[in-house]
C-alpha cells in the first residue's frame, strides 16, 4: 500500500532549467505520477522527474534543484518531483539513504572529495550506487554517528558531520501547528500517506483546500488541532498515529493578543466573552459535561482555554465554545466585536468625494493603488481617457465615477480590482439623508418564487 | 431562525466551511454572485480555498441522492465600503437556476421599504427548538419605521440599518442566520432589503431586530459585478 511517491517531494508549477550544455534528459513518457515515480525510484541516474498533469507525460531528470547550473521556474504544466534524500537536510535512521549537499564536518572542516586519495587514502569508490559524490557527507560504512566524510586536515583522517535526525532537526512548539519539518513516520516507524493521496485511505484534509497547513507530501502535519502532528499511516490496518517530535524549550510569546474584539479567525484572542449569540453560557474547558471533547486546556497550553470564554483552539471561522445545552455542542461567538483592520483616515473628502484632488494613493488595506493610466494588474475600465475631467492623476485615490462610497482606486492586487481609500468624509459633511425621498419600484424576472411549492412545504 | 417555520427560499444560500459544516447564510443576488455579511469571515482577503455555497435544497445536510442540490466552491471574497459589513462571494461557476434556485431582486440605489411591509428571514441556523433545525426555516417580521426604531435605540441607529418590529412570540434570527436575507415582497416581487447580521441575543421581544440595510449599497454591489 505504499505509494512510490512517499520517496519524492513535490513542487507544484515547478520546472527544473538546467544549462542547454547539460546532459539532455530521456524522452517523456505516458504515464500516471506513481508509475513515473517507480521508474525513477527503479533508476539510480534519476534524481527527480517532470510531470505534466494534463498530457500525462513524465520526464526523468538526472539532477535536482541543489545540482550545479540549474534554476527553479514557475511552470503551471510541471509539477516537479524530487527523490526526498537529495533533498532533505536531516537523516531518517542512520542517514545511509542521506544524498544532501553537507560537505563539512561537525567541526566545521571540509570535507576531502571521494575521488581524491590525498591527503587520506581510503578504499571508498564513488558510484550511483553508494551516491558517493563531490566531497558530500555521506554513510557508505553504515556508521551509526550517521553521514561523516575524510577532512582535508591531514591530521585527522575523517569526522562526523554530525547532521541532526528529522525528528530533533525542527522542533515543534505548541501542539504543533506550525510545525513544517521532514519527519515522514509515526511514533511507531510506520511510514505516512501522501496528503495529496486517497490511498490506502480517504481523508478529508486535501492540500489544496488547506493551504495554510503546509500539507506536504508525507510529511507528519497538525491540520485538525491535534494534541500533535500526526499522519494517515500507509497501513491500511491503521488509519492515523501521532509522530514523534521534538517539543521546542521555549514556548514562543502570544501574538498580537486581543481582549476587546478579535481578528481574522479569533486564535489570538483572549477575551472573557463566555456566552454564545443566542445567549447560552458557555461550557468550561475543564469539563466533560454536558459534551465530551479533547480541547482540556492542560492539553493546548498556548490556547489560553479558560473558564468557559470563547476562544478559537482549532482555527475554526471565530471564536466558539461548547454551548452548556445538551442539544447545541458547539456554538460560534460571532457577537464579540471584529478589530478594525482598516488604515487610519489620512484625509477626509467632502460629500461622495467626486472633488477630492488629494494625494492619498493607498486602499483602507494598505495596498498601493494602481496608476490609473496602468494596464495592469487590472484593465482599467475607467481612465484618463474616458474621463478627462476627473484629474485621475499617477495612482491618486479619485471619484470618477460618483461612487456613494468615497474616493477608490484600483489596486496592486492581482485579486483585487478596486477597493475604497483610507480617506473618510469630513466632519460637518452633509450628504441627503436616505429618508428624504423613497422612488417607484420596477423589477423584470428575479425575486420570483414559486409559491405552490410553499404552501406544499407547510 | 427562532420562531419561525419550515419554508422556502430560493435565494438563500448555505455557506459551508473546510469540513463541509454550515456556518452562516448568503443571498444569492447574480449567477455567480453571493452576498453575506462581513462577521462570517475572516478577513477580507482570506483564502477562500475549500470554502463551498450549498444551495438548492431545503436540508441542512441533505443526503448525497437530493436531486437539486448544488455544492458551488467559492473563488474570491470581496469587502464592502467600511461601515456596510457586507462582503461579496464570488462562486467558481455560475449557480444553475430552477424551481428550486432563484435569484432575489436587489432594491434601487437608497431605496426605503416603507414601514408595515412584511418581509421574511430565512436561515439554516439555531431554532432553540422552536421548529425543525435540521431544514430550512422562514419566519416574518414587518419593518418598523426609521423614526420609530432609532426612538427604540435611543438614537444610535444609522443610516445604514433597517430594523424590523419585535413581535411578542420571540421571532427572528440566531447563530447560523449571519449573511441571511431579510427578502421583502414589492410589486409581486421578492427584493433583499436586508441581510442578517449577528447581535447580542437571539428573537428579542422587547427590541427591534437590526438589518444592514442593501439599497445603500446597490451601487458598490453592481460595481463589483461590473469590475
Amino acid at each position: 500500500h505504499r505509494s512510490p511517491l512517499n520517496d519524492f517531494q513535490r513542487l507544484r508549477a515547478t520546472e527544473l532549467l538546467a544549462e542547454p550544455a547539460d546532459q539532455p534528459p530521456p524522452p517523456p513518457e505516458r504515464g500516471s505520477a506513481e508509475q513515473c515515480a517507480r521508474r525513477c525510484a527503479a533508476s539510480l541516474a534519476c534524481r527527480a522527474f517532470h510531470y505534466d498533469r494534463q498530457s500525462q507525460l513524465c520526464q526523468l531528470l538526472p539532477r535536482t534543484q541543489h545540482s550545479p547550473r540549474v534554476q527553479l521556474q514557475k511552470n503551471t504544466h510541471y509539477d516537479l518531483y524530487q527523490k526526498k534524500d537529495y533533498l532533505r537536510d536531516c537523516i531518517v535512521g542512520d542517514g545511509t539513504s542521506y544524498r544532501g549537499t553537507r560537505a563539512t564536518t561537525e567541526k566545521g572542516l571540509h570535507c576531502q572529495h571521494w575521488q581524491a586519495t590525498t591527503p587520506h587514502d581510503h578504499r571508498f569508490v564513488p558510484s550511483p550506487r553508494n551516491g558517493l559524490e563531490e566531497n558530500y557527507c555521506r554513510n557508505p560504512d553504515r556508521d551509526k554517528r550517521g553521514p561523516w566524510c575524510y577532512t582535508v586536515d591531514p591530521k585527522i583522517r575523517h569526522q562526523s558531520c554530525g547532521i541532526k535526525k528529522c525528528e530533533d532537526d525542527v522542533c515543534m512548539t505548541c501542539n504543533g501547528e506550525d510545525y513544517r519539518g521532514a519527519v515522514d513516520h509515526t511514533e511507531s516507524g510506520t511510514e505516512c500517506q501522501r496528503w495529496d493521496l486517497q490511498h490506502p485511505h480517504k481523508h478529508p484534509y486535501h492540500p489544496d483546500k488547506y493551504p495554510d497547513k503546509g500539507l506536504d507530501d508525507n510529511y507528519c502535519r497538525n491540520p485538525d488541532s491535534s494534541e500533535r502532528p500526526w499522519c494517515y499511516t500507509t497501513d491500511p490496518e491503521r488509519e492515523r498515529e501521532y509522530c514523534r517530535i521534538r517539543l521546542c524549550k521555549k514556548r514562543p510569546r502570544p501574538l498580537n493578543i486581543t481582549t476587546g474584539c478579535f481578528r481574522g479567525k479569533g486564535e489570538s484572542y483572549r477575551g472573557r466573552a463566555n456566552v454564545t449569540v443566542s445567549g447560552i453560557p458557555c461550557q468550561r474547558w475543564d469539563t466533560q459535561t454536558p459534551h465530551r471533547h479533547h480541547f482540556l486546556p492542560e492539553k493546548y497550553p498556548c490556547k489560553d482555554l479558560q473558564e468557559n470564554y470563547c476562544r478559537n483552539p482549532d482555527g475554526s471561522e471565530a471564536p466558539w465554545c461548547f454551548t452548556s445545552r445538551p442539544t447545541v455542542r458547539i456554538a460560534f461567538c460571532f457577537h464579540i466585536r471584529r478589530c478594525p483592520d482598516e488604515l487610519a483616515a489620512e484625509e477626509c473628502y467632502h460629500g461622495h468625494g467626486e472633488h477630492y484632488r488629494g494625494h492619498v494613493s493607498k486602499t483602507r488595506k494598505g495596498i498601493t493603488c494602481q496608476p490609473w493610466a496602468a494596464q495592469t494588474p487590472h484593465v482599467p475600465q475607467i481612465s484618463p481617457a474616458t474621463h478627462p475631467a476627473a484629474h485621475l492623476e499617477k495612482n491618486y485615490c479619485r471619484n470618477p465615477d460618483d461612487d456613494s462610497h468615497g474616493p477608490w482606486c484600483y489596486t496592486m492586487d492581482p485579486r483585487t480590482p478596486f477597493d475604497y481609500c483610507a480617506i473618510k468624509p469630513c466632519t460637518g459633511s452633509t450628504v441627503p439623508s436616505i429618508m428624504e425621498n423613497t422612488d417607484a419600484v420596477a423589477f423584470e424576472q428575479c425575486g420570483r418564487r414559486d409559491e405552490r411549492l410553499q404552501r406544499k412545504g407547510r | 431562525i427562532v420562531g419561525g417555520q419550515p419554508g422556502n427560499s430560493p435565494w438563500t444560500v448555505s455557506i459551508r466551511n473546510r469540513v463541509g459544516a454550515h456556518f452562516c447564510g448568503g443571498s444569492l443576488v447574480k449567477e455567480q454572485w453571493v452576498i453575506s455579511t462581513r462577521q462570517c469571515f475572516s478577513s477580507c482577503d482570506a483564502d477562500m480555498a475549500g470554502y463551498e455555497v450549498q444551495l438548492g435544497t431545503l436540508f441542512k445536510d441533505p443526503g448525497p441522492e437530493d436531486p437539486d442540490q448544488q455544492t458551488i466552491p467559492i473563488v474570491r471574497i470581496v469587502c464592502g465600503p467600511s461601515e456596510s459589513q457586507l462582503v461579496m462571494l464570488k462562486l467558481a461557476r455560475p449557480a444553475a437556476l430552477n424551481r428550486r434556485v432563484a435569484l432575489i431582486c436587489l432594491p434601487p440605489e437608497r431605496y426605503v421599504v416603507p414601514e408595515g411591509t412584511i418581509c421574511e428571514i430565512a436561515g439554516w441556523g439555531e431554532t432553540r427548538g422552536t421548529s425543525d433545525g435540521s431544514v430550512l426555516n422562514v419566519a416574518r417580521l414587518p419593518v418598523l419605521s426609521h423614526s420609530e426604531c432609532n426612538l427604540a435605540l435611543r438614537g444610535r441607529l444609522k443610516e445604514s440599518e433597517l430594523c424590523t418590529a419585535p413581535l411578542r412570540a420571540g421571532v427572528g434570527a440566531c447563530e447560523g442566520d449571519y449573511g441571511g436575507p431579510l427578502a421583502c415582497l414589492t410589486a409581486d416581487c421578492w427584493v433583499l432589503e436586508g441581510v442578517i447580521t449577528p447581535s447580542r441575543v437571539c428573537a428579542r421581544t422587547d427590541q427591534p431586530a437590526l438589518f444592514i440595510r442593501v439599497s445603500l449599497y446597490v451601487d458598490w454591489i453592481q460595481k463589483v459585478m461590473k469590475m
